[in-house]
């Protein structure tokens, strides 16, 4: 079964570790600072505290025979990144993933033998903008520069038809993953935008009947799903 | 239509507010650092250099017209991340997104007035722990507590044939929504696993054939999905 160690508990990093111990994978957390190697050791299988530019600590932890190590030290520490990466590809660590803070510290990261490379800060300011620059639409996934996975309110108009009455997908151009319906007796303070307020009902069929309040999952091209969003 | 502004240039900040710009969004970024505000003025179009706890600066800025105010200040300012946020609501702003660096930080910016609060660190760690735990798995995208959009590689046995012969949805449950498909003469050194590399194909019907290194997008019950992923 795989194990994996995660370098660098900072936010990034730590939370990493957690993920994956509680979805009960071998994890192996390491940082130089000793308060952190406290703070997550009784949620994980293995913590460690010492420098991963130290060969010798790499050595002695036996980093050689883990399969997946994630370098998630930040930009406050680039060069121990970019070395501690390189060390973990003379290794021989099978998959490296590794944390770049610019997309120049990407390029060498991948140089000195990162498999995959993540900019969280980076990824997530492009997420965050996406979704804050569509309105009416509860949620935006770009798939591509113009596909998207959209959440939107079921306009009135569809209430009391099905997908197949409506012919969503040869009309409009938009595939319907499922519809997030609300729970039944939910208590009338609720939050209704509250995704915890509703059920996903991913096998929605084409015969199922839309509800009022009902919210569509979507695919299509970023131009229909808009002009589907403005359906009254 | 909509104006927008960021609060805090750190990398997370500063690529939302790069983002919105290059969409054709009107931003204004502001940050308390001058070489940040600097460096982003060619690209926004509008940049202020002002302390955001400053009311009176925030005044002078016209933040009561800007519809949408994203609070980007970091883990390293935390004091300044809550007033500022607290002072948006007390201009009124209609939609304030600010940026939590915990659980107990996302809960004091919900109380004193922002709409969503995003963690991007804690969101990325999530994302990159369930990428490295599933092999064969590119990108997790989760759309309930067990339903997930996903792209994994199209497995070898599939190769040759299409969505209809495979049966894929009554066989695996899962729903293909594209394929992600490499570019025509695409030089040696490009990396294949860069979205650059690929068009996405959201009109993919199920009498199309599948390609080596085709990439799927679906959607389905994450342990389907799952199960899916270690197809040979
Ligand atoms: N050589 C090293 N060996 C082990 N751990 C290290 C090393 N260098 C840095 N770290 C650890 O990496 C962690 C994250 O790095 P850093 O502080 O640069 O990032 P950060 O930007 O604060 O992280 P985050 O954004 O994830 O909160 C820190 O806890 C730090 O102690
Ligand atoms: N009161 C303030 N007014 C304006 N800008 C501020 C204020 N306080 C902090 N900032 C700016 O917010 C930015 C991001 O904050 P901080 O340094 O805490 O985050 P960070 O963790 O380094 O950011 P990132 O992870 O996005 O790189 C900094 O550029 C800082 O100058």
């Amino acid at each position: 079964s795989k194990q994996f160690a995660v370098i660098g508990l900072g936010r990034f990093g730590f939370e990493v570790a957690l993920w994956l111990s509680q979805h009960h994978f071998q994890t192996l957390a390491i940082d130089v600072n000793r308060n952190l190697v406290q703070e997550i050791s009784k949620d994980v299988d293995n913590a460690m505290c010492f420098d991963s530019t130290n060969e010798s600590a790499l050595r002695d932890a036996r980093i050689d025979e883990i399969d997946t190590v994630i370098c998630a030290i930040g930009d406050h520490h680039v060069q121990n990144n970019i070395l501690t990466t390189a060390l973990l590809k003379q290794f021989g660590v099978p998959r490296i993933v590794a944390r770049a803070s610019t997309d120049l510290h990407a390029r060498i990261l991948k140089i000195v033998g990162a498999n995959e490379v993540v900019n969280p800060e980076k990824e997530m300011g492009m997420r965050t903008a996406q979704k804050v620059a569509t309105p009416g639409l509860t949620e935006l996934i770009p798939l591509s520069d113009n596909a998207a996975i959209a959440e939107l309110k079921v306009p009135e108009s569809f209430i009391g038809k099905n997908i197949y009455d409506l012919r969503i997908r040869s009309r409009y151009g938009i595939n319907v993953i499922g519809i997030r319906r609300l729970k039944e007796n939910l208590a009338d303070e609720i939050d209704k935008d509250d995704k915890e307020s509703r059920n996903f009902i991913l096998s929605f069929s084409p015969e199922d009947i839309f509800e009022k309040d009902d919210v569509f999952v979507v695919a299509g091209k970023e131009t229909d799903v808009k002009k589907f969003a403005s359906i009254k």
